[in-house]
């Protein structure tokens, strides 16, 4: 479902800089079920990236979906996409819409 | 039901 959501776009982001340079907020159990992009760092990966922006939501973590997880379980997921030496670039599938789908 | 305490958690990376 993740792929067929309606707006959906997937980025890939490079890591081209020791840190990913993004900012998150929400969760499951909030009044933004999905994590929004609230900061792009200037010089991190995210920003070297282009395609990601604030305002995003993020629906899903290298094929991972963030549904129905809370705050600390999806940022504990982007932490550890982050830190993998197992890939040297993260997926995200985000859309525009800051909507509970 | 009531916010909960990590409502406006942000995390940063």
């Amino acid at each position: 479902p993740g792929l067929l959501e309606p707006m959906s776009t997937l980025v890939r982001v490079a890591k081209s800089a020791s840190t990913l340079g993004i900012a998150i907020e929400g969760g499951a159990n909030t009044r933004q079920p999905l994590p929004r992009i609230v900061t792009i760092q200037r010089g991190g990966s995210a920003h070297n990236c282009g395609q990601l922006k604030v305002g995003q939501v993020i629906l899903e973590v290298n094929g991972v979906s963030l549904r129905g997880k809370e705050h600390r379980e999806a940022a504990r997921l982007i932490a550890e996409a982050f830190k993998t030496k197992e890939k040297d670039y993260i997926d995200f599938l985000i859309t525009e819409f800051n909507v509970a789908l | 039901s009531p916010p909960k305490e990590y409502e406006d958690e942000v995390t940063f990376f």
